[in-house]
């Protein structure tokens, strides 16, 4: 199946989305 | 089959695998038979999405402001940090030395590229783990088969790209076979590359 890839960017980026606190 | 402690929330982006941290840490000098390090490590939680990853990291004391002989591990859920799970028996790891001062940042670019799965070597990753000792910290990949030479090749590939290491890091590979052996984790023969 296909595999969920992120970059870094992408991660760091998610980083202060409300969800992450 | 695996019991689902946690679920990636509806607004959330999932991960290929759930994961979980690990923490442990060793008085020097101290025996470490495989039982009494069972008894040192310690699970801090287990996230299966990007947000709750953060929600654990945030909250995480950085690698480089620990002190004495501790170890931050991250490995896939199921999948215990230990030489003698079945997951990682016939594996191995790469290893890195690192000069004090570096732990932290390659230790986060090293779990984003394993969490975002940018090794491209299939089921082979189990884990992570930061290492902090006295005169040097250690930062190792581990991995499910050590004879598959061209999943090691693209594993050490990739930890090049992804950790911006000084030119003259010492990378070495070593089995968890060797290291049940000689009951250490990181002495062993350098290969410089």
């Amino acid at each position: 199946g296909t595999r969920i890839i992120y970059d870094r960017k992408f991660l760091l980026d998610r980083r202060n989305s409300p969800l992450a606190q | 089959s695996r019991k689902k402690s946690v679920v990636p929330g509806p607004t959330e982006h999932p991960l290929q695998y759930y994961y979980t941290f690990w923490y442990s840490r060793r008085t020097p000098g101290r025996p470490t038979s495989s039982q009494s390090y069972e008894q040192n490590i310690k699970q801090i939680g287990t996230f299966a999405s990007v947000e709750q990853f953060w929600r654990f990291y945030s909250h995480m004391v950085c690698p480089g402001d620990l002190s004495g002989h501790s170890d931050f591990h991250l490995f896939k859920e199921g999948i215990k940090p230990m030489w003698e799970d079945d997951a990682n028996k016939n594996g191995g790891k790469w290893i890195i030395h690192l000069r004090k001062g570096l732990a932290s940042r390659c230790w986060e670019n090293l779990i984003l590229a394993m969490l975002g799965e940018q090794f491209m070597v299939g089921e082979e990753i189990c884990g992570a783990v930061v290492s902090v000792r006295f005169q040097e910290d250690i930062i190792s990949i581990w991995n499910k088969t050590a004879s598959d030479q061209a999943t090691t090749a693209r594993i050490r590939d990739t930890l090049r790209r992804v950790l911006n290491l000084p030119p003259n890091t010492v990378m070495e590979y070593k089995t968890h076979t060797d290291s049940i052996k000689d009951k250490t984790s990181f002495r062993n023969t350098k290969i410089t590359l």
